[in-house]
């Protein structure tokens, strides 16, 4: 299982649409400060539900629309869609055509079935009320429902697969106790 | 209950080890504060970064700090991978040689996970198999560029 | 001592424009919360990075915030020099080509003042006067080396 | 007016006496993680009495003796002296001949009454206990003396000329009446 893509609509500073496709393996995102890196990790995090406004920089979350839409229409949306892959074996399984796993003839054709579409919407009226909405496949999902569903593919919220900027040595600052309970899960 | 967090104890126990002396040419390991009742203690990381004597987390540098907290994200992973990880600029601590020894590692674990790594650091741009840019121009939209890697010119 | 408070606010907030422009190629200026009351209100730094729109101080990215946070100190150093300043790995977040501007605007400083800057960033070691080299080699303790500056190699 | 040495005896990472002679302008240090870059800062911060035990990342007071130490004798000890070379003026006042504010000929035979030297002592018994001492040119001072002596050079104890690591944005996330306060006392 691996992340094929993440689109953003709107969000942060990305206007428009914006796809990015990703491979499995290692991708190292660069580029200068400030142009919008950390603002994809905080996309992944919006869509999967798995992170407050506060882990997104942002007061509230209307404050996640591009700036640059606010001012136009009434009521201005911004939205994330992440792609699961399901169908790629991790590790690949057959290490000897690696040419294969990098996404080569194989992985084109993969079967639509064996993706996830994990959407999430944000619509922020003039007024400044917001709805937020969630859909796995097009199909409309509540947050449990989400974490339920990504809990089978090994994905928690309080994963310890993320690590935002700067908190690089924050396992090193939490208590102990806490520490402790992130084997429990393991567990 | 208690078998399932002892088994699981022990795998993340020896993985830390290894991970720890692969990054920071020391030894290291898991400690329960209390053996007898693990659900009521606390888990602390003893790292003794090259050889150095016994030391509390508090006191290691920002580096050897890094470095301890990942040996244990890589040891938990080991055990029970996730299907992606995602770093912000884990290596803003580290020094050229460590950064190089971080990325060969990222690299190994990719081998059983996706990781998309956000660094301004060359070492890890050169190691991954594919780099992504960004960029944005004044007063415009953010823009993703796909880069194949080769060795390209990057920021120090 | 409005009136000290006035001369103070006006230069400070004059440096901090023309040293935000030269950091950050974009203008930030000082703004007091309430004009009227000053010692009963608040300093915010306003500053669009790039021309960037308004944004609020917490929504900045790492390398935003850090060159902001820098022509605030560099501004009151101009208005009243301390004899010395010290900073620690101030450029844990900045990219290559920012790394190079700190180094040029702290360089420029340190006429009017003694800068000791611990630093791993190649840029940073290139610019300065002089570099101490500092080591500790397994189980003995830190030994510190004094190198005349010339084109070293150094991490990246 | 600039920080002439840095001596440390058994402070932190360094065993015995190691003295770090300091140029005016701009100096890097640099080397490895963990090799004592920052523990020199500390040292600074110890001697001028400019920093809480927090801030030079130990528990207690004792704890920054070197290790190596306290295994030993009875009574241990630790102590960081700064001299201060108060006659180098800053600028240098005759910019053209830019050699001799380097450090060659003129500053060798700097007037030593044109010199502070402040030291710190601390001293931890078996027991645990310890006595903290403040010495200004080799006269025991309290810390209030010593503070109000270093205001005159423009030293403050809350001053923003030192940065310590981790700490840079920190400016971003205090609240604005003590970034407020920070101007009312230059003014
Ligand atoms: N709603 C929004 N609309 C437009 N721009 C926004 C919005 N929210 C945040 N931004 C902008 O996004 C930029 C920050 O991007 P981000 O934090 O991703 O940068 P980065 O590439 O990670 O930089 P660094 O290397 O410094 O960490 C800021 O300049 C901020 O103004
Ligand atoms: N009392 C002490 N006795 C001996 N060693 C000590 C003592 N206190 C701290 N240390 C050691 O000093 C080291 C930290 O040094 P320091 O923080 O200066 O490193 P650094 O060069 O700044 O590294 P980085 O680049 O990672 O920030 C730690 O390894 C720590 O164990
Ligand atoms: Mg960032
Ligand atoms: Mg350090």
């Amino acid at each position: 299982v691996h992340i094929k893509e993440i689109e953003l609509s709107n969000f942060k500073s990305f206007g428009g649409t914006t796809r990015i496709p990703l491979m499995p393996e290692f991708t190292v995102v660069s580029g200068p400060n400030g142009s919008g890196k950390s603002n994809i990790l905080d996309a992944l995090l919006f869509c999967l539900g798995i992170a407050s406004s506060k882990g997104m920089r942002a007061e509230r979350l209307p404050d996640l629309v591009n700036h640059n839409q606010t001012n136009r229409k009434s009521t201005v949306e911004t939205s994330v869609t992440v792609t699961f892959d399901l169908g790629s074996e991790f590790p690949p399984s057959h290490p000897n055509n690696d040419n294969n796993g990098n996404g080569s003839q194989p992985e084109e054709e993969s079967d639509p079935s064996l993706e996830w579409r994990v959407t999430r919407r944000l619509r922020v009226t003039k007024t400044g009320s917001y709805t937020s909405n969630y859909y796995l496949n097009g199909e409309a999902v509540t947050l449990t429902e989400l974490h339920e569903k990504l809990n089978e593919l090994r994905i928690y919220p309080e994963g310890y697969n993320v690590v935002l900027q700067g908190d690089v040595t924050s396992i090193i600052s939490m208590n102990p106790r806490e520490r402790r309970e992130i084997i429990d899960e393991l567990a | 209950r208690l078998q399932a967090f002892k088994e699981a104890f022990d795998a993340v126990n020896e993985n830390f080890s290894t991970i720890f002396a692969e990054l920071s040419q020391g030894d290291g390991y898991l400690q329960l504060s209390d053996e007898e009742d693990p659900f009521n203690s606390g888990l602390n990381l003893v790292a003794h970064p090259k050889g150095k004597p016994v030391q509390r987390l508090a006191s290691m540098s920002g580096g050897e700090k890094s470095l301890t907290a990942l040996s244990f994200i890589f040891a938990l992973q080991r055990y029970r991978p996730s299907p992606f990880y995602a770093f912000d600029e884990v290596d803003m601590f580290l020094d050229g040689a460590n950064v190089e020894r971080l990325s060969k590692m990222i690299a190994h674990q990719a081998l059983q996970a996706q990781f998309i790594v956000v660094s301004l650091r060359r070492p890890m741009i050169e190691s991954a198999k594919r780099t992504i840019g960004v960029t944005q121009a004044r007063g415009a939209y953010t823009q993703v560029l796909g880069l194949k890697l080769q060795h390209q010119e990057s920021s120090s």
